[in-house]
């Protein structure tokens, strides 16, 4: 995955089974990111694997003041790749909720 | 350590904590 400087890490041990995540998201290179960011630490949320859309929640942390509009784009890929990773694991380790 | 909690108006909560030190890149 491209290094977007944001990066999407899980906050808990993935077991394979359940359909929502928890994912902890925090700037490492504030310089990649289009607009002004204020570095308020990690952000932790949960993301339903089969329902939601990145972009989505992307959306929401800039709804929320965390990111502003012009970076919406960067932080969907960042929580986009991650979520990808994760299926790809559980679908390699052949999980049943993969 | 710190942490405050955001909810978005469509429900998700955000909880702000800090950053894993050892996952910080050297600037």
């Amino acid at each position: 995955a491209e290094d977007t400087g944001v990066r999407v890490e899980l906050n808990e041990e993935d077991d394979g089974k359940k359909s929502s995540i928890a994912l902890k998201l925090w700037v490492e290179d504030p310089k990649k990111l289009k607009g002004k960011y204020k570095d308020t630490g990690a952000i932790e949320f949960t993301f339903d694997l089969g329902n939601e859309v990145p972009e989505v929640v992307a959306q929401e942390m800039v709804d929320s003041g965390f990111f502003l509009e012009c970076d919406v784009k960067i932080v969907g890929k960042s929580i986009r790749d991650r979520v990808a990773l994760i299926k790809w694991r559980r679908a390699r380790t052949g999980s049943p909720n993969t | 350590s710190a942490t405050a909690q955001v909810v978005h108006s469509a429900g998700r909560r955000f909880i702000v904590s800090p950053v894993p030190e050892c996952r910080l890149k050297e600037q």
